[in-house]
C-alpha cells in the first residue's frame, strides 16, 4: 500500500503538534483544490506554507527535514499554479 | 556530521515565493 509523503510526514510529526497541524491545513488545501474551490484552497495553501516554512527552518537535518522540504516545494507549485489559473479565469 | 546537498535549503527563495503568492493579483 502506498502512502503519500504528506501522510508519512504526519506519522513522523506526532510529537510536533504545530507541524502536524500545519500538515493538516495543507491536506485541507489540497482537498479544496481538488474540489475546485480555488479561493479557499489558495488561502489554506498560504496559511500552511507560511507555517511549514517556519517549521522547516527549525527542523534538524534528517529524513523528516528532507520530506518536509519536498512537501513544501510540491505545495508551493500547486499554489502557484492555482494562482495563475485564477488570474486567467474570468471571475 | 553528514550534510547532504539537498539539505541546503534556500529559505530566502521560499519566503519570496510565499510573499509573491500572498500578493493580490
Amino acid at each position: 500500500q502506498t502512502i503519500s509523503s504528506r501522510e508519512l510526514l504526519k506519522e513522523m510529526s506526532q510529537n510536533k503538534p504545530r507541524l502536524f497541524a500545519a500538515l493538516e491545513v495543507a491536506s485541507a488545501a489540497v482537498a479544496k483544490d481538488e474540489d475546485g474551490m480555488t479561493a479557499d484552497a489558495l488561502d489554506l495553501y498560504q496559511q500552511s506554507l507560511g507555517e511549514l516554512i517556519l517549521m522547516l527552518s527549525a527542523e534538524l537535518a534528517g529524513r523528516r527535514r528532507e520530506l518536509l522540504h519536498a512537501e513544501i516545494q510540491a505545495l508551493m507549485k500547486r499554489a502557484e499554479f492555482l494562482k495563475e489559473q485564477m488570474k486567467t479565469s474570468d471571475w | 556530521n553528514d550534510h547532504a546537498p539537498y539539505e541546503d535549503i534556500d529559505f530566502e527563495d521560499l519566503s519570496k515565493r510565499l510573499e509573491d503568492l500572498k500578493k493580490k493579483t
